[in-house]
């Protein structure tokens, strides 16, 4: 779940999916 | 295919090595830039007119002031127990000596600790301090401090050991602080040689008498420009990614190291990105800082002007520890945020600097990252960098131009990555 400042897993895996595009 | 195609295009393609030639150009052409000087002047104008010509966006110079700091003519000789000159380096900001110079005898110690213990032989003397190098920022508390600590004890001057983790005989520069209300004495550089000539002098009880001429002149704070420059993002113009180097230098060498390379690499992310065609949906902006050896002086004006945009402040990145070949990047930031700085820098597998490093560092970039904003550094093999720091040796011959395709292929894609991304990197 989001924190109120964080960054939930889920998002940040999709981050990281959205950088390795950059390939 | 973005980050390859910068690396290929930055370090196997048609701009390799612009960088450095744009680098030699310019360090041949002006020479050093030390903060109010006219050759500081000439660079700014010299690079307002160059990002013109590379049809950058929003060229501008932000207006700053600066101080003003001039060495003046200089010299050391030791008189007992025989004469020698010694090579010295007046330090920023030090009062120069009266006409005749200073004539006294020297106490040599090797910490502000054995200074303290022997207050009592200080007094009336020059102090020359013999610290050993540990390391850059542990040392150079006794270029910063040592002539106030000296004059706490009623020295008339104090010489400081160069911090240099090699040296051939060679002084290094750098700025100094004053304490208030404590009294203004001179104070330069000396050899590593020297220091460690006089500390083997005076273990053997031989008295010494060196004479000191410093000619330095502090004049009122000057006008300069932190120099801008932008490729504006596509879909969040307002959201902003820094990529910045230090344009000022001291007066000694060309400043092709400290910080031209930075300079001249961050110059290179935004011509790269912009001979590729791609334009990042936040903006990246090239800031060329003024008077940062001075005290991160214009970077500090800069935070004053725009901190009310805080909040649009992606990351900040400054190159100020050299160009040599890159080892990977430092970072400052949340754990969530690394985590993606961390993926950013496996797209750098294809020239294997891929590692991200803790604590990113930088003057002109400290106050960002103290108000919360991410912050990254360039980390370079910088084993060589205090040897030529602040000296004469800051030449263009320090400079190589296939590390500077690298620094520069690093800086460019973490750039152009972070600011394109959908969001800002968390905080």
């Amino acid at each position: 779940t989001d924190s109120q400042h964080g960054v939930s897993s889920r998002k940040l895996e999709r981050i990281k999916e959205e950088v390795a595009g950059y390939k | 295919d973005a980050a390859k195609s910068i690396i290929d295009l930055a370090v196997y393609g048609s701009a390799q090595n612009r960088s450095y030639e744009r680098l030699a150009l310019f360090v041949d052409t002006i020479g050093n830039r030390v903060s109010g000087s006219d050759n500081l002047k000439k660079a700014i104008k010299y690079m307002y007119s160059a990002l013109q010509d590379d049809k950058l966006q929003n060229v501008s110079l932000e207006s700053v002031k600066v101080p003003h700091w001039e060495r003046g003519k200089e010299s050391a000789m030791m008189l007992q127990p025989r004469q020698k000159n010694l090579a010295i380096l007046g330090l920023g900001g030090s009062v120069g000596t009266p006409p005749e110079g200073i004539s006294a005898e020297v106490i040599v110690v090797s910490s502000f600790a054995e200074l303290q213990s022997r207050e009592q032989e200080a007094k009336g003397k020059i102090v020359v301090y013999n610290q050993p190098y540990v390391s850059y920022g542990e040392t150079v508390q006794y270029r910063s401090r040592g002539a106030s600590e000296a004059a706490k004890v009623g020295a008339v001057a104090s010489l400081i050991r160069s911090v240099a983790s090699l040296s051939i005989n060679s002084p290094h520069t750098g700025w100094q602080d004053y304490q208030n209300g404590v009294p203004k004495i001179p104070t330069a550089c000396i050899t590593v040689e020297d220091a460690e000539l006089m500390a083997r002098l005076s273990s053997r009880g031989v008295k010494i008498v060196v004479q000191l001429n410093m000619g330095a002149v502090q004049h009122p704070d000057a006008d300069s420009f932190n120099t801008v420059a932008e490729i504006v993002g596509s879909k969040y113009p307002e959201q902003v990614v820094i990529v910045s180097g230090h344009l000022d230098s001291w007066d000694v060498g060309q400043g092709a190291m400290d910080d031209g390379g930075g300079a001249f690499i961050s110059w290179e992310a935004l011509s790269l990105i912009r001979d590729l065609g791609l334009r990042p949906k936040r903006t990246i902006r090239l800031v060329l800082w003024t008077g940062e050896e001075e005290g991160g002086v214009g970077s500090s004006q800069y935070y004053e002007r725009h901190k009310k945009d805080i909040r649009n402040m992606d990351l900040v990145m400054e190159s100020d520890i050299g160009t040599f070949m890159p080892v990977g990047m430092q970072f400052s930031g949340k754990p969530e945020a690394r985590v993606i700085m961390s993926e950013v820098m496996k797209l750098l597998a294809p020239i294997n600097i891929t590692k991200l490093y803790d604590n990113a560092e930088g003057t002109d970039i400290s106050f960002w990252m103290q108000a919360g904003v991410p912050g990254a550094s360039l980390l370079d093999d910088a084993s060589r960098y205090f040897w030529f720091h602040h000296s004469e040796g800051d030449t263009m011959t320090v400079q190589n131009p296939i590390w500077m395709n690298h620094c520069a292929a690093v800086w460019t894609v973490v750039a152009y990555v972070v600011a394109d991304l959908e969001e800002m990197l968390p905080r």
